[in-house]
């Protein structure tokens, strides 16, 4: 089954 | 000191309404742009983003750049002490540890002040890339809430494929499966009707449902809904907040590993 990604997996602090 | 009126106080309890089950505490900052908060769920798959644009206030006074930390439960509380029709004014003094909420009937006889404390919160504020979307879907907000109320009573997620025969929302649970298609559609009496398809690229993408379902209680904020979507992107749910701003979810998509 397909896994969660955090948000942060994405897009970064800054 | 900061100090804005808001003559649709309304506006601001349904936006907390809309986010104080998905994030706890926030820092809502304020500049001479406006009123915008960035926060993640505690789980780190879900963004919300909010901007109240300052012009939209009837009076907007923000003399130096302001963060405010608050728990949105307790200021939910607060706010739901303001009548529909209030009128609700934010004040709060530079370096202060106060914010005051003050709620105004139409009528002005009845004016009440609420103070509520401010917190420190260490948040990370993440930068979200300007990107062109290879799909953007909007919709009734209603519609969409009911499709997405629908569908989580059958699975946990749900696959958004939009293709040029329309938008299909497709879940799997164990009593069954189901698969709801929008078309586009124009030919409404009212804008705020329709369901417009953008397609660049046909995309679908895997989501879970629980977070849909919390997005969706935005929807009093907005007749309308925008998806927009890119392979490998969180999805962006977006409800416009008329003449002000928006209320926007990012949500990070499941994907095989």
């Amino acid at each position: 089954a397909p896994q969660q990604r955090p948000i942060t997996f994405f897009f970064s602090p800054g | 000191m900061l100090e804005f009126r808001l003559v649709q106080g309304s506006l601001l309890k349904k936006v907390m309404e809309a986010i104080k089950d998905l994030v706890t505490d926030a820092n809502f900052e304020c500049s001479s742009t406006g009123f915008s908060l960035q926060a993640m769920d505690s789980s780190h798959v879900a963004l919300v983003a909010l901007l109240l644009r300052s012009e939209g206030f009837e009076h907007y006074r923000c003399d130096r750049n302001l963060s405010m930390g608050m728990n949105l439960n307790n200021m939910s509380k607060m706010l739901k002490c303001a009548g529909n029709d209030d009128i609700i004014t934010i004040k709060a003094d530079d370096g202060g540890d106060i914010v005051t909420f003050m709620f105004e009937s139409p009528s002005q006889d009845k004016i009440s002040d609420f103070e509520m404390k401010l917190m420190d919160i260490s948040s990370e504020q993440l930068g979200i890339p300007e990107s062109e979307y290879q799909s953007i879907v909007r919709m009734p907000a209603a519609e969409f809430q009911r499709i997405c109320k629908d569908l989580s009573s059958i699975g946990d997620t749900v696959i958004i494929s939009v293709t040029k025969e329309g938008v299909k929302f497709s879940t799997r649970g164990d009593i069954g499966s189901a698969n709801i298609v929008c078309r586009q559609n124009t030919s409404v009496d009212k804008p705020e009707e329709a369901t417009v398809i953008e397609m660049k690229e046909p995309v679908s993408l895997t989501f879970a449902l629980r977070y849909m379902n919390s997005f969706t209680k935005a929807t009093p904020l907005s007749n309308s809904v925008s998806l927009s979507m890119s392979s490998d992107l969180p999805l962006v749910v977006e409800y416009k907040i008329a003449d002000m701003g928006y209320l926007r979810f990012y949500l990070a998509p499941k994907i095989e590993d």
